[in-house]
């Protein structure tokens, strides 16, 4: 079978799909100071999986309000200045209009996307932490 | 009460993968 490291090269979903790829990836990250990216693509994965009735109205609020708050607010933080202005408005006002859509940062989760799959992704596949873990 | 920052851990850590 394929070691668990070589699949993590074939694309950046097959090295998010496994705790050890994400923990080294995340590492990396942090080295480069942009571990935010990875902590912002979980969390709208995980804030989508949220389904919405009754009993979480509140904490699906509360969650967005999060997200946006330490991500999109600030837009110098490296999460913020990667996303799109037209992309951070729309999400702005969903909080305003606490208009909660699980669907909502999935294009801000795309543009962060698309960012590691042209950059980090490749990066980290040549550097020293994944060459010397392989 | 959970605190913003618990509660963007705990939606972070129940998007990843499970251990194997």
């Amino acid at each position: 079978p394929t070691p668990p490291y070589l699949r993590w090269a074939e694309s950046l979903h097959s090295l998010l799909d496994d705790q050890d790829g994400i923990n080294l990836f995340r590492t990396f990250l942090k080295q480069e100071e942009c571990a935010d990216l990875l902590d912002f693509w979980f969390a709208c994965s995980g804030f989508r999986k949220l389904e919405p009735n009754e009993s979480n109205e509140e904490k699906r609020l509360k969650l967005a309000k999060a997200i946006y708050k330490k991500y999109i607010l600030d837009n110098n933080g490296i999460v913020s200045r990667q996303i799109k202005p037209a992309t951070k408005s729309f999400i702005k006002d969903c909080v305003m209009k606490q208009q909660i859509d699980p669907a909502m940062f999935d294009q801000a989760q795309t543009e962060i996307q698309r960012m590691m799959e042209e950059n980090t992704y490749p990066v980290f596949l040549k550097s020293d932490i994944y060459l010397e873990y392989t | 009460i959970d605190s913003e920052d618990d509660l963007l851990q705990e939606c972070i850590t129940s998007a990843m993968p499970k251990k194997k």
